[in-house]
């Protein structure tokens, strides 16, 4: 089960971004990296968030939680047609 | 929709909501399960070139072409990648990867906001009319987030974050989860960044009324619409062999049962299985059931497959009972059947029981217009209190929500069922789905005569503008009781279009509002942060107040059996009309709570000029669960600025 990857999005502290990074889509790669080199980002959004959705397991999202800049890794919600 | 631009006073009156351009540059972005774009709906004769404020696309994909979109359906965007990570691949025999709507429901939702006029509209003859759109000059661009009915939230932040970048002016979801905290539902998280962009986003309130405690989108932010009825009927009779008549409601359109009575069984009695009752597919015993009429519960299956298996087992026609209070809605049936009421059910079930011989026959009544009371609150609509900030009110307004005419894909039956192969331009149906884009529409036109107003400011003149009685004084009535319908139902009231473009005065709230109010939830930064996308701490040295969020409608929580107790709160009210001096009414039916106003005059001299005022409510203990309604109005005797009272005990 710890192996099973499910969709998590990643809510990130822009103002924490390294300045080693020009580009916050480079800082949510690398730190989506530095827990998993077989992560998949799904979406990275530049409006509604900081942040990006990807594919983790239980495992890869908990220590992503601990990365810097990390504010939160929520597993995704599935809404309804009203 | 026809009929409801009617109900709503917006037929003829051009010198309201006029055709001009500044009608025609509000775009609506509908978040949804896409378009059918070769609806008449979406013909753009008669508009002008695409608004230049617009950035956006349209997509080809599977059955699509970006040459689909026009003047009217000005962009069309599919996201599939967060379904498509969970599930596996779009399934392409079932639905299109694109933004071709195989549902029906985003289609109906974008034709309801902003379909063009187009007449001779109809589903299989019932409502006839002329349909449109409420703002039916104004641009659609449809992000289909939602496939086969489910709508990822990572899908759903992605078609949120394109229509902040594409320029939409209002946003529409007819869509909703949980009861999330706001730090974690996709839907407030994005309807935030929408609003700091002076986008308007409207929300369904939900389907899973008459519970308390039910609502969805709860965030003050949004604006969240439940649903009532409109002056209009599909009435069908059901007449019993002892004589007795059940009015119930159908859209059936094909060949009449027989004349005369026909045998009427209950499910339950010509089925082996435990819940033969509900009418599931095999259920039904053939022999039982054959040439005769089948009574079936509510419940589990969708209404239109239990005719449907009645139909199959070789039944002649089917009464639908509800099992969920007195909501009725109708369906287009593939046999002569008619929904009728949980108590108008039982009275059936008990005639069954009593006679060994039971008859019964259906008769359809076609469309009927001009029904009073109108609008009634509509059953399913979702009810509050709050469940995240029960000091917000919610929902903010009701609108049109059960059957409504409005365009519908040609991918899929008006039954929705796949055994079901008509296919219709326009369905009828039902839901706080279909109230939303009623408002969403609407907001587009007050954008439209307002374009420098904010979201709240459009929220607030629909809300105080909106009415709680009848004509003849009566208060709105609750189809699920019969009694008259709370703030817990149906918000500030009905919406009333024409009255919200003068409102007189607004209640305006900014995205430094919110942090206000975020900090009075006792918010860490970091979920500040997850939702205003910003460091923020507040203020330790201050006092943050829910109650001083500067919403129009107010919803006092007071703790049961403690005493008496005194809540206060602020409000700031902002001059929209000419220089005029306001006085304060209050009304509430139960003495025992003092409403103090201070002060309870304002004059205002110009336009945007801000005055503040407080309210104190103090009320001595009462037993958990009680409810006080009541209203604080502002008039200068022409305008009238009412805000809604609960007060609730928990």
């Amino acid at each position: 089960a710890m192996e099973e990857k499910k969709t998590y999005i990643i809510h990130m502290a822009k103002s924490q971004m390294p300045a080693t990074f020009d580009d916050h889509t480079h800082w949510y790669d690398a730190s989506l990296k530095s827990v998993s080199e077989s992560a998949e980002m799904i979406y990275v959004y530049n409006n509604v968030i900081h942040g990006f959705a990807a594919r983790l397991t239980a495992q890869e999202a908990e220590s992503l939680k601990t990365q810097p800049g990390i504010l939160s890794v929520l597993p995704e919600v599935i809404y309804q047609l009203h | 929709t026809t009929r409801t631009p009617l109900f709503l006073g917006l037929d003829n009156r051009p010198d309201v909501f006029n055709d001009s351009d500044a009608m025609s540059n509000v775009i609506i972005g509908v978040l949804d399960s896409g378009i059918w774009p070769e609806r008449r709906s979406f013909d753009d004769t008669g508009l002008g070139p695409v608004p230049e404020s617009w950035k956006g696309e349209c997509e080809s994909g599977i059955n699509f072409s970006s040459a689909m979109c026009n003047r009217k359906l000005i962009g069309a965007r599919y996201f599939s990648s967060g379904y498509e990570a969970t599930l596996g691949p779009i399934d392409e025999s079932k639905e299109s990867k694109s933004p071709r709507d195989n549902e029906g429901h985003g289609t109906h939702t974008a034709s309801t906001a902003a379909g063009s006029v187009v007449q001779g509209a109809s589903l299989l003859g019932y409502a006839l009319g002329t349909a449109r759109g409420m703002a039916y000059r104004a641009r659609v661009a449809v992000y289909k987030v939602c496939w086969l009915g489910k709508c990822f939230g990572p899908d759903i932040l992605a078609g949120m974050d394109k229509a902040i970048d594409d320029n939409v002016n209002v946003l529409s979801l007819s869509l909703g989860g949980e009861h999330f905290d706001f730090y974690s539902d996709n839907v407030a998280i994005g309807a935030f960044a929408a609003m700091e962009k002076g986008i308007m986003v409207s929300c369904s309130a939900g389907n899973a009324g008459p519970n308390q405690f039910s609502l969805a989108n709860q965030a003050p932010w949004i604006t969240t619409v439940g649903a009532g009825t409109i002056d209009r009927d599909f009435p069908a009779y059901v007449s019993l062999g002892n004589g007795k008549n059940f009015s119930g409601v159908s859209f059936y359109a094909g060949n009449p049962l027989p004349s005369g009575m026909l045998p009427l069984v209950y499910a339950g009695n010509a089925s082996n299985a435990t819940n033969g009752n509900l009418c599931i597919m095999g259920t039904l015993i053939p022999e039982k059931v054959k040439g005769k009429i089948v009574l079936c519960d509510g419940g589990v299956n969708v209404r239109a497959e239990k005719g449907y298996v009645v139909k199959s087992a070789g039944g002649a026609g089917m009464i639908f009972a509800n099992t969920n209070g007195l909501g009725l809605v109708a369906d287009a049936h593939l046999l002569p059947a008619a929904a009728v009421g949980q108590l108008d059910g039982d009275e059936i079930k008990k005639y069954i029981t009593s006679d060994p011989n039971p008859t019964a026959t259906i008769l359809f009544g076609g469309t009927m217009v001009g029904v009073q009371p109108a609008p009634i609150l509509a059953a399913f609509s979702s009810r509050g209190p709050n469940t995240i900030t029960p000091e917000i009110l919610k929902p903010d307004i009701i609108a049109p929500g059960v059957n409504i005419l409005a365009g519908w894909s040609g991918a899929v039956s008006p039954t929705g069922l796949p055994e079901d192969d008509r296919r219709v331009e326009f369905n009828i149906i039902s839901g706080t789905s279909m109230s939303c884009p009623h408002v969403s529409g609407i907001a587009a036109l007050l954008k439209g005569v307002h374009p420098e107003w904010s979201p709240a400011a459009i929220r607030s003149a629909l809300m105080t503008t909106a009415y709680t009685t009848y004509r003849n004084g009566g208060a709105l009535l609750d189809e699920a009781t019969g009694k008259p319908s709370t703030p817990f139902g149906h918000g500030a009231g009905h919406v009333d279009p024409v009255s919200a473009v003068n409102p007189g005065l607004v209640y305006d709230i900014n995205a430094d509002d919110y942090l206000n109010f975020l900090c009075a939830l006792k918010y860490s930064p970091s979920q500040i942060n997850i939702i205003t996308r910003r460091n923020f701490t507040c203020d330790s040295s201050k006092i943050y107040s829910v109650t001083d969020l500067n919403y129009p409608s107010f919803s006092v929580a007071f703790p049961a059996d403690t005493g008496s107790n005194t809540i206060r709160y602020s409000r700031t009210l902002t001059n929209v009309g000419p220089s005029g001096t306001y006085k304060v009414a209050v009304t509430l039916p139960d003495s025992s709570v003092e409403i103090i106003v201070e002060p309870e005059t304002v004059s205002f001299t110009q336009i945007n000029e801000k005055i503040s005022y407080s309210v104190s409510f103090t009320a001595p203990s009462k037993p958990p669960s009680t409810n006080v309604f009541g209203k604080i109005e502002w008039s200068d005797g022409t305008h009238l600025v009412t805000g809604p009272v609960a007060i609730s005990w928990s």
